[in-house]
């Protein structure tokens, strides 16, 4: 299965992630 | 060199035509195979359409929806209780689950692997960092980044439709306006009139609980009434309608008004959002505000992960979009090879805002887990039906207003349970 979030977020949003990174529920992916 | 140039004899051979001719065609081809090609129905909508290579129309042409719901009811059987601690161990020895962490503990008492699949954690097992935007789930990043024109990045070289996605500018919706949020502070609330989304203007006292008409002669959502969870039929949920028919799936909270403001307002502040109310066509198209991106994320949950997923930050949630549709495979391997996957799939969209304007969280649906929970919705039914029924791009809505009047919507602190995958 699979989640997608689409949202707006001022320019300088950033991701703390990167591609094929493994996550866990409540982990920081953006700030 | 320039001796080179001046003294190397030139010769020239003929170069056979086919070569010519097969070079153009190559060329050609990767032309074609690069370009994004674009099938519109009358009203100027990209109609989506099963694209990709030919073992992908193979695995379209097979009755996954069938297959699923089987897969579900297998799972469903109820299994001996001597063989769980042993079947149990055995998936999560092969999926990789961590048995150390779930709740309850004891295997036994997981009556079938659907029900071991939907299990709960630990409280505390997972823990919500300190930013604005945290994991929905357990699972991998597939992709992440800025929507550009409309259009997400499915993988590298191939994008898939917002509009498709999340059901906006579907035709017959009418237009709508962004939705404002000057920032204004909570207390300047409580002893002012304020302005709101699309000129709907509430007082105080309406915001207290005691609605009078206000100048535009709407003191309450208008587009709402015929549709709130008043009527039996939606409350019990059972009201599941068409594309354009709205229903109010949420629960309601108690029904002394003033107390519902009450906690609505603390809780707009906890979510940092103005309690408000929109117009309930809102969500036919998102303007992002100047200085803002629309950005996305794709996270994918492999068999062995935890299937419960939460609230990836705090937000109100104030409608949902149910596409029936495939259930195609969702693993890395079919994102990279059906183009359009997540639009083709059975998704559920779920369409609200936070401080920063639109968001947006949805759900989507893959052959052994056609079944999408959502804690607040009542008359959400997934993987049901014929998808024939349904075609592609159309939606079934629901709005949750009556879980906050104020806030519009059901309103989400971070990190909240709300829902999960099911298997079938």
């Amino acid at each position: 299965s699979t989640i997608v979030l689409v949202f707006e977020a001022p320019h300088n949003f950033d991701f703390f992630v990167s591609a094929g990174q493994k996550v866990k529920v409540g982990q920081r992916l953006g700030d | 060199l320039v001796e080179a140039w001046q003294n190397t004899p030139t010769k020239w051979y003929p170069i056979p035509i086919a070569a010519g001719a097969l070079l153009l065609v190559v060329l050609q081809y990767r032309k074609k195979s690069t370009a994004r090609e674009v099938v519109v129905d009358d009203d100027g909508n990209e109609v989506i359409r099963l694209k990709g290579p030919w073992h992908v129309h193979v695995i379209g042409a097979l009755p996954l929806r069938n297959m699923s719901r089987v897969w579900g009811y297998l799972n469903s059987l109820e299994l001996p209780v001597w063989f769980r601690p042993i079947g149990f161990r055995i998936y999560a020895s092969v999926f990789g689950c961590n048995l150390e962490e779930i709740d309850p503990q004891d295997l036994t008492q997981y009556a079938s692997l659907g029900e071991f699949f939907y299990r709960k954690l630990k409280d505390g097992a997972r823990p919500v960092a300190d930013a604005v935007l945290v994991s929905p789930a357990d699972g991998r990043v597939l992709h992440f980044g800025v929507i550009k024109d409309g259009r997400i990045e499915q993988v590298k070289g191939s994008t898939y439709s917002l509009d498709a996605l999340l059901g906006l500018a579907r035709p017959g919706t009418p237009a709508v306006t962004a939705v404002e949020f000057p920032d204004q502070k909570m207390d300047e609330v409580n002893h002012r009139h304020f302005a709101d989304i699309n000129g709907i203007e509430y007082s105080l006292h309406e915001l207290l609980g005691t609605p009078t008409p206000s100048s535009s002669g709407t003191s309450t959502p208008t587009a709402e009434a015929p549709h709130t969870h008043t009527d039996g039929a939606a409350q019990t949920g059972t009201a599941a309608k068409k594309h354009g028919e709205r229903v109010d799936a949420s629960v309601p909270r108690d029904q002394t008004l003033p107390e519902t403001v009450a906690q609505d307002v603390s809780m707009a502040s906890e979510v940092g959002l103005r309690p408000t109310a929109a117009r309930r066509d809102s969500f036919t198209s998102v303007r992002t505000k100047p200085g803002n991106d629309t950005f996305f994320i794709v996270i994918y949950l492999a068999p062995g992960d935890y299937h419960r997923f939460h609230s990836p930050a705090a937000w109100v949630v104030e409608r949902r979009r149910h596409f029936v549709g495939d259930l195609f495979s969702v693993s890395p391997w079919m994102a990279k090879r059906l183009e359009n996957l997540f639009v083709l799939n059975e998704r559920v969209a779920l369409l609200g805002r936070w401080k920063y304007g639109f968001f947006s969280m949805v759900p989507v649906g893959a052959t052994n887990v056609g079944s999408i929970k959502i804690n607040f919705d009542q008359a959400l039914r997934t993987n049901v039906g014929s998808r024939r029924e349904h075609p592609v791009g159309t939606f079934t809505e629901a709005v949750y207003s009556a879980a906050s009047p104020i806030l519009n919507g059901q309103p989400l602190v971070k990190g909240e349970e709300m829902g999960g995958f099911c298997l079938g």
